[in-house]
């Protein structure tokens, strides 16, 4: 429940009504993906330049790196390719319920690997780094 | 600088950034980095670490890890790949680490350091490692160059120590490292495990006394090393002795208050 109800109600699950609110739901959501062509949570372009930081004294490879940034909706019904948990399924239902309580999933990063860095330091010893999760790999709501 | 793609409306606003918040952002990405500030490395010592060493292992590591088919391996020693080359221990090495660093050879390059037995000295400095990291594996490399007819059918032995102790404090105390024995025709990187060696100088600095490195002919009588074609100082850039030391930490970095 959105007003966080703390003890479950027994009696919940067998109520018709809860069917029927379910149904219209699912046809109020069909409607309004028709009209609303937001685009998905998905991967955009977005390059880091070291070049453009006039670091390139200092810093040996890359110039930049590909960064990319997860942007777009995660309203329902969350598609196949927006990699969505579980638990987003269903808060992506309570939003289309309630929706000024409970948010959409966000759009964020599920896979993030990393770059390596070759600079020198302030004595010309070159150091070769590897840094983790640099570059987002895919998207997905959460 | 950040560009964008443009194609679908971004929340990120292009503005003119104030010499502060320019300063603030170039200080975060120092920050992931792992750097306190901006290096400054000095022109014309930028040829001393071996960097094309190094970019060797970044180009290697940055086919994603695979070994691309026409990689440079050699043999464990002697190759005709020309100056620069990882060998087929660096990339494993290169696997297990999540740093690596060439040092300069503080020794001056043209200044020839003869110890009082001719060896040749090298020294390092190893102060500027990053906490945390362990060296996980670390090599000494001298390039030896083909030295025509002169010594054909010669063979010699090149061994490293490591220097203990030295004057004025006390008499010469080295400790031998390795041994090899080389022919004087052969041409390549001779490469040296100083492992040990270098995990002890990282933890402590001061016992950091460097290397020597000696050449004698079969019959026990030193021999100047330049002599059989072993190049330091005024030989080639990318052929300098330097050393390479692979590096395995802990990747912990907390992010201090903003």
């Amino acid at each position: 429940s959105a007003h966080g109800h703390k003890g479950r109600n027994p009696n919940r699950s067998k109520n018709p009504k809860n069917a029927q609110d379910a149904l219209k739901v699912a046809e109020a959501a069909a409607e309004t993906l028709s009209t609303d062509p937001k685009q998905g949570c998905k991967k955009h372009e977005l390059y880091v330049s070291f070049r453009d930081l006039g670091w390139q004294d200092w810093i040996i490879a890359p110039e930049g790196y590909a960064a990319y940034y997860c942007q777009g909706e995660c309203a329902f019904p969350l598609n196949s390719y927006m990699n969505a948990t579980n638990h987003a399924i269903v808060q992506t239902l309570v939003h289309f319920i309630n929706p000024e309580t409970v948010p959409k999933p966000c759009c964020a990063p599920t896979q993030l690997h990393g770059i390596s860095v070759l600079y020198f330091d302030d004595s010309s010893n070159v150091i070769l780094k590897k840094y983790r999760n640099m570059v987002v790999r895919a998207c997905g709501c959460h | 600088n950040i560009t964008l793609d443009n194609e679908v409306h971004s929340s990120f606003i292009q503005r003119r950034l104030r010499s502060q918040e320019r300063r603030e952002m170039q200080r975060e990405i120092l920050s992931i980095l792992g750097l306190p500030h901006r290096p400054r490395p000095h022109i014309y010592t930028k040829q001393n670490a071996a960097p094309m060493f190094m970019l060797d292992l970044y180009n290697a590591i940055s086919t994603d890890g695979q070994q691309p088919a026409g990689f440079s391996y050699y043999k464990p020693v002697f190759t005709t790949q020309g100056p620069r080359m990882v060998t087929q221990q660096n990339s494993i090495f290169l696997n297990d680490a999540n740093m690596v660093m060439s040092f300069v050879n503080l020794v001056e390059l043209d200044q020839d350091v003869l110890s009082s037995r001719h060896n040749r000295e090298f020294r390092f400095d190893l102060s500027r490692i990053p906490e945390g990291e362990a060296v996980s594996a670390a090599e000494f490399r001298i390039y030896k160059d083909y030295i025509g007819e002169h010594y054909e059918n010669e063979t010699f032995h090149v061994s490293v120590y490591q220097v203990l102790q030295e004057p004025p404090d006390s008499e010469e105390d080295l400790f031998l490292l390795d041994t090899r024995v080389v022919w004087a025709i052969e041409e390549g990187w001779l490469v040296f495990d100083i492992t040990a060696t270098s995990n002890q100088w990282v933890v402590n600095l001061d016992q950091n006394l460097g290397l020597q490195l000696a050449l004698e002919s079969m019959d026990g009588q030193s021999v100047n090393p330049r002599l059989v074609g072993l190049v330091w100082g005024r030989g080639p850039r990318d052929k300098q002795p330097f050393m390479v030391a692979f590096f395995k930490g802990t990747e912990v970095r907390l992010r201090s208050v903003r």
